[in-house]
């Protein structure tokens, strides 16, 4: 036969005498194992007892046992100072089980009336942690930090140690002395206390010009990559505990551009800080070339990836011919930003619409001659009809 | 023309002389692509004459130096398209567009002629003026343009001479004046426009803007110059859509 698989115990549970809340029969015998899961004691209360009292509770009686340990025997009633009765106080049981006896004799004198008993149990946690080492000399459950938890325990260790294989053993480590955060706190391995004798192992040493310190030292070099910590066999160390932090390399506040600007206008810039370089409206962006746009990155090593751009003035170039008419320059040079020109048509042969003798552009910032409707179209010259530049003579009859 | 004086230089910047298969005609500038003249000129008996056949001369007065320069290239011809005349004898809607390869660039001997105003009145004793190149009734062309000033003739008076011309000749087919042409000359003769002036402009000048714009087509007449008879004009004015409208197609 094979066992049948047991279902976990339940955490909680009421336990009855028979008949209850009706009186017990007489000449009863009955047992109750109660359990619940492993890693919990189990606590025993009296909601209600009333059973037959008599010395020692010789006729009647409910015996609590623990592995066949007799913990209590009750009897009686509540408030009665005959017999033995467990009032309020909880039981808790050694382990995670207790039984419950419930013996009746053969009679039931009158009037008879005692009711039995009911209990509820419950599963409470052992804290493993806080409970003496075990008596067979193992030692405590974990060698240096013990988690409890519900129904069970885990083990860490400090840094500088890891856990062994048995989950309860640790083991100095020196691996996993890495530390990449912008800051942080980093110390001898199980600090505050004394840190391990030995943590490395000389095979060779060249020179006496080491530090001062001949037995224990801490050496922190100017960039800190590897931090050395040396012990040898003897003399007792507290440790050492140091925070450190990190800052970005600086990169050089760029110059003020003429007729442009720098953004963001931060006082300092550091690694991976990124500043634009815009220019003021009727001026362009020029590397050796007219760029569109320009954007430069501090580098790790203090430098700006690309170097400042200048801000030249723009040119709108030179002005559409006008068909049958003319372009004037009035001010500025070079077509350059704010640059003025007048067109005009040929008169009297051609004119501007609605009769303007002239019309004023203005070089704007967007690089188009614009007028001041701000319309870049250029104007027409339209034909002037019926107006001969010679008259027949007004005198002739 | 009869009567007229010789036009000073660049006095009628508007005047185009006509070739057309050998004949003579009128014609005037209204656009840097576009020449008015009258149907007659491209339409000969009832059909429309060749582009290749038509040329063009403008910017001088002088006739023989005309005629000596490369005559402009012409892209279309457009007819009126009620203009019909089987037999000649029906004149109405006398009026064509001539399109022009090139367009024209103005200055003080080529600007173009006005077209009507939207409220043009053709004021009966205004005076307008007619210009050509012909000189008389001989077709011979004159060395220099030419123009004369007639006044707009009443209508009733117009047609009084039509129907006086009718009776004089019974056999002759004179044309039906209609309300699209006017008449203009002196009733005492003597100063008219002529055959071979045809498609010409009269003109006549705005009174507030001065301007000159083209009222009239050298058009027909019966004889040229005589007493009690006037030339008669295509009046432009009723043509300011279809004229406006072909150039916009075109």
């Amino acid at each position: 036969c094979w066992r049948l698989a047991r279902s976990l115990p339940a955490l909680h549970g009421v336990v009855q005498s028979p008949q209850f809340p009706q009186p017990y029969p007489a000449a009863l015998s009955q047992q109750w194992d109660l359990s619940v899961p492993e890693g919990y004691q189990l606590q025993l209360s009296f909601t209600h007892l009333d059973i037959r009292p008599s010395a020692d509770c010789y006729y009647d009686s409910l015996t609590v046992l623990y592995d066949k340990k007799v913990l209590a025997k009750f009897c009686g009633q509540e408030n009665y100072s005959d017999g033995h009765h467990p009032g309020n106080r909880p039981l808790l049981s050694p382990g995670n089980r207790l039984t419950l006896v419930l013996q009746t004799d053969n009679t039931n004198p009158e009037p008879y009336h005692h009711l039995g008993f009911s209990a509820h149990y419950q599963a409470k946690d052992i804290d493993e942690c806080s409970a003496p080492d075990p008596e067979d000399g193992s030692g405590p459950l974990c060698s240096q930090i013990c988690h409890n938890t519900l129904g069970s325990y885990m083990c860490s260790c400090r840094h500088g140690y890891e856990l062994r294989p048995d989950q309860r053993t640790c083991v100095l480590s020196c691996g996993r002395g890495i530390f990449d955060e912008p800051g942080g706190t980093l110390s001898s391995p199980g600090y505050p206390d004394p840190s391990p004798h030995g943590l490395f192992h000389i095979e060779h040493i060249g020179t006496q010009n080491g530090p001062s310190c001949l037995y224990h030292w801490l050496q922190v070099t100017l960039k800190p990559q590897k931090l050395y910590y040396h012990t040898d066999w003897a003399g007792l160390s507290q440790g050492w505990s140091l925070h450190y932090t990190t800052q970005r390399v600086q990169c050089a506040s760029p110059s003020s551009i003429t007729n442009g600007r720098v953004t963001p206008n931060v006082p300092q810039y550091y690694y991976r800080d990124y500043i634009q370089v815009s220019c003021d409206p009727g001026y362009k962006l020029l590397d050796g070339r007219e760029i569109k746009s320009y954007a430069s990155m501090c580098q790790k090593n203090g430098q700006w990836h690309l170097s400042l751009p200048e801000c030249h003035i723009i040119d709108c170039g030179e002005p559409e011919a006008l068909l049958n008419g003319g372009v004037k320059f009035i001010s500025g040079s070079q077509n350059q930003h704010l640059s003025v020109i007048q067109y005009h048509c040929n008169e009297p042969f051609y004119s501007l619409l609605g009769g303007a003798t002239g019309v004023i552009y203005t070089c704007a910032a967007d690089r188009t001659w614009r007028d001041n409707l701000d319309t870049p179209v250029i104007p027409s010259c339209i034909p002037v009809c019926g107006r001969p530049t010679v008259s027949l003579s007004a005198f002739q009859r | 023309i009869m009567g007229g004086d010789k036009a000073p230089g660049k006095t009628i910047p508007w005047q185009v002389m006509l070739s057309v298969e050998g004949g003579k005609g009128g014609a005037m500038v209204i656009g840097d692509h576009w020449i008015m003249t009258a149907a007659h000129n491209l339409v000969h008996q009832g059909k429309l004459v060749l582009k290749e056949k038509v040329r063009v001369f403008l910017g001088d007065n002088d006739a023989e130096k005309l005629a000596k320069l490369t005559p402009l290239g012409v892209t279309s011809l457009h007819p009126h398209p009620e203009y019909k005349t089987p037999d000649n004898a029906n004149c109405n809607h006398d009026i064509a567009l001539i399109k022009l390869q090139q367009p024209l660039t103005f200055h003080a001997a080529i600007m173009p002629l006005c077209l009507p105003p939207e409220n043009a009145t053709y004021n009966i004793g205004q005076m307008g003026m007619v210009s050509g190149f012909v000189v008389k009734e001989d077709d011979i062309i004159a060395n220099n343009l030419r123009y004369i000033r007639l006044p707009v003739v009443k209508e009733d008076e117009c047609q009084d001479s039509v129907n006086r011309a009718k009776a004089a000749t019974p056999t002759e087919k004179i044309p039906v004046l209609t309300d699209n042409m006017f008449c203009a000359g002196v009733p005492e003769g003597g100063k008219d426009s002529c055959t071979g002036d045809g498609g010409g402009a009269y003109v006549l000048r705005d009174g507030s803007t001065k301007l000159f714009w083209a009222a009239g087509i050298v058009s027909w007449g019966v004889g040229c110059g005589q007493t009690g008879r006037y030339g008669v004009y295509t009046r432009v004015a009723k043509y300011i859509s279809w004229i406006n409208e072909t150039m916009e197609d075109n």
